[in-house]
């Protein structure tokens, strides 16, 4: 375990976080996809199957219950829940996820590490994971007003995948054998897709103006 | 023997 990769896990976690006591505080998911909770809820029901499986340690058994248990929240909050479902904005957030889940899913079947059901679905969840925000960055364009806290989710997301970049560099250094070009390339493409999130999302912080992404 | 690499990130 290495400082990025630690790093990176806490920012994936207060990402979630962030957005699960926002939902749960003012009762509002206003700016939030769905779609993007629902991909990313799958994402981690087809990578973690190994729970039950393969003990790698207390950390990341523990971090995987997390994660799953706030990413169903997330979804059944927006889905489920009689105020909360009220502010969800169903016309604006129109992104055919299944768009996404198909490719991903042919994809992880022609390449992958090996040729088993465990292993297609992790290869399934790497490539999800890469557009899961896909859905919420469409969102963010139509409202063009994003309120702090979706902008900062979409924000600290882009943040743990690009500490996750540094780690791949790290443990490619470090431990010879950590070849896993799959990752890093899924990994790379996600980071990409934020880059231009967060090149608007500085821009405001620093003049201090209110995050507008061009349409 | 290189052992087949368990996924042991998050």
């Amino acid at each position: 375990m290495n400082i990025f990769r630690l790093a990176g896990d806490m920012t994936h976690l207060a990402s979630v976080l962030v957005l699960l006591l926002k939902i749960h505080t003012i009762k509002s998911c206003a700016g939030v996809s769905l779609k993007t909770q629902e991909l990313y809820a799958l994402v981690f029901a087809t990578r973690y199957l190994d729970i039950f499986t393969d003990f790698i340690s207390v950390y990341n058994t523990v971090m995987k219950l997390i994660f799953l248990g706030s990413s169903f929240s997330i979804v059944w909050y927006i889905r489920r829940h009689k105020i909360v479902r009220r502010s969800y904005d169903k016309e604006q957030d129109t992104f055919r996820h299944y768009f996404l889940v198909l490719p991903c899913l042919l994809l992880a079947l022609l390449i992958h590490e090996k040729f088993t059901v465990k292993e297609l679905l992790w290869t399934f969840s790497i490539y999800l994971e890469a557009v899961a925000i896909l859905p919420q960055l469409v969102l963010l364009q139509r409202t063009r007003n994003i309120d702090n806290l979706t902008g900062q989710y979409v924000f600290l997301l882009g943040a743990y995948r690009s500490l996750y970049i540094l780690n791949w560099i790290y443990r490619y250094f470090t431990e010879r054998h950590f070849v896993h070009w799959i990752t890093w390339i899924a990994g790379l493409v996600q980071t990409l897709l934020y880059a231009d999130f967060f090149y608007y999302y500085f821009e405001s912080w620093k003049n201090n103006v209110k995050l507008q992404l061009p349409a | 023997k290189q052992q087949p690499q368990i996924h042991d990130e998050l």
